[in-house]
């Protein structure tokens, strides 16, 4: 359940940035350091929103700035993760040349990540 | 798990796995199980200590020597008359069958919810996520407005109403005697556990109202194969015994315990299957039919049964419910114990619904938005009321009779320090 946690949660949060650069008007990334200012600093929850941002944003931004939907963002940053033999999980309705080929799309931008690389490693 | 790793968070982490392990106030210095700290299970879940530098001193208790001296039971009444020389509790509170209420409750009677601002852009900003920590602290519960020990106004929406209040304002004596015993994902399975955080001196306390609500997680799981983990009315029978079991020998006598039924879940489906979730608003894509089958894909979903577009799954999870219901309504009928009397009461699905159409509201606003699965802050509000009007027609003695000091026990105290 973690896993599916984690997935929920990255889709949450990466639908949300999208929404915020589409009402705002701005890119991507500013969407992602206007959530993390609105986050209280109490608990550390802002650090937190920072740290995440550190390691997942890069990648994030870019893959929206491709008008990515969010179930490809994390499937493609591994946050969500499709397990042998069962069906890829998506909340939004497929995109047009549908989901496989536009998660394939969303992996070659990502391919030379090097912080996913580590991720994975880790 | 692993955001637990984080240096500056490892405290922090522990501390909360402690409170969730033990269902126990994190701050409770005399180790009462009562706190003066609001979250991490203190005084939104159980009236707020008044001393914290004495086991002895708590919401609930028998005053002590008529708390001539100081306010032994934290309900605000305490001193001398200096008119006659005689103690306020015992002019005001002797003989007016004083006693608390106690919620033995899942998600819904701690109240999960998860504000939708928070998932909507067009809302959002500094002051709506102001609430984070303390939703954090809170296990994402709001038992503050909840409606069985709310007290609170509601900051979330719609208005608190709770069966606390109402036993409050009828004996003003009942000030802070109430504990929330919840815990999300609670069953009749998990209860037992929980149940040991129950602080109720069968001797030296006042006898108390205990609810049972655990409404849907007997048959509600995540599991794809859901009908296999769903309790079994032999199950239930056994759990509910156990747990009648031990409270009948933690209560002091003259307690009462009223049995709540399952929900109707499809309800659910019924109301929201093809309206747009939080997330979908601003451009029309996510209903909760896709959110219902995304959770379930990822097997997070807390009840596939319910949270299903298969309609044949829907009828059994809601005939299972029924067959659970009727466990709980044949035990209230048949079972007697020394120190409570026995009811039960249908989750009053149907009337909530009535009352809120009467008022002019729809039934989509008596769901969570955010899960689309728990009662709404208006249906809490709305059901404590039923639940009041049923005891007090039908159970009256359940209740106790009316405070006649209740208008002197404000004229002298006011607030009684409030909650």
């Amino acid at each position: 359940s973690h896993q599916g946690l984690a997935c929920i949660g990255c889709v949450l949060v990466t639908s949300v940035i999208e929404q915020l650069a589409q009402l705002h008007n701005s890119t991507a990334k500013a969407a992602l350091e206007r959530l993390c200012n609105y986050i209280p600093e109490k608990l550390h929850f802002q650090d937190i929103c920072y740290l995440v941002a550190e390691i997942y944003g890069p990648e994030l931004v870019k893959l929206l700035e491709y008008k990515m939907n969010a179930d490809v963002v994390c499937h493609s940053i591994k946050l969500c993760k499709q397990d042998a033999g069962q069906p890829l999980c998506h909340l939004y309705p497929p995109p047009k040349l549908g989901l496989n080929a536009a998660l394939r799309k969303a992996r070659r931008i990502v391919r030379n990540s090097e912080v996913l690389k580590s991720i994975t490693v880790f | 798990s692993s955001v637990c790793k984080l240096p500056p968070l490892v405290k922090l982490c522990e501390k909360i796995k402690y409170v969730i392990k033990n269902q126990l106030p994190f701050e409770d210095f005399d180790g009462d199980k009562f706190s003066v700290f609001p979250t991490l299970r203190g005084y939104h879940w159980r009236g707020r200590d008044c001393n914290e530098g004495n086991a002895t001193v708590y919401p609930g208790r028998r005053p002590h020597n008529w708390d001539v001296e100081s306010d032994t039971n934290c309900n605000g009444i305490w001193g001398v008359d200096p008119k006659d020389g005689i103690p306020y509790e015992h002019k005001f509170c002797k003989g007016t069958e004083s006693k608390g209420i106690i919620l033995l409750g899942d998600s819904a009677g701690a109240h999960f919810h998860i504000p939708p601002e928070w998932m909507t852009a067009a809302q959002m900003s500094l002051r709506v996520f102001s609430d984070l920590p303390l939703a954090f602290t809170n296990e994402f519960d709001w038992p503050q407005f909840s409606g069985i020990t709310g007290f609170l106004n509601s900051t979330i929406g719609g208005w608190t109403d709770s069966f606390y209040l109402y036993l409050r304002r009828r004996n003003l004596c009942n000030h802070r005697d109430f504990q929330n015993i919840s815990k999300n994902g609670g069953s009749s399975q998990n209860l037992l556990d929980l149940m040991k955080s129950l602080a109720r001196d069968h001797v030296l306390d006042n006898p108390a109202i205990v609810i049972y609500y655990a409404i849907g997680n007997d048959v509600c799981n995540g599991r794809p194969d859901t009908v296999a983990h769903m309790t079994t009315p032999k199950q239930m029978h056994s759990n509910v015994m156990e747990m009648l079991q031990y409270l009948d020998s933690h209560l002091p006598k003259g307690s009462h315990v009223i049995l709540t039924g399952l929900v109707d879940g499809r309800f659910l489906w019924d109301q929201l299957h093809n309206r747009y979730h939080p997330l979908g608003q601003l451009n029309k894509d996510v209903t909760y039919k896709q959110l219902y089958s995304f959770l379930s894909c990822l097997r997070v979903s807390p009840c596939i049964g319910w949270m299903s577009s298969n309609e044949t799954l829907r009828n059994f999870t809601s005939e299972r419910a029924l067959q659970l219901s009727n466990v709980l309504k044949e035990i209230a009928r048949s079972e007697k114990f020394a120190s409570f009397d026995i009811f039960y009461m249908d989750f009053p699905l149907k009337k909530i619904a009535e009352e809120w159409h009467n008022l002019g509201g729809e039934a989509w606003q008596l769901i969570e938005p955010v899960d689309g699965f728990h009662p709404s802050q208006i249906a809490t509000a709305l059901g404590a009321r039923i639940l009041w009007q049923k005891a007090l027609h039908e159970w009256p003695q359940v209740l106790g009779k009316e405070n006649p000091f209740n208008s002197q026990i404000e004229a002298v105290f006011r607030d009684q320090g409030g909650h």
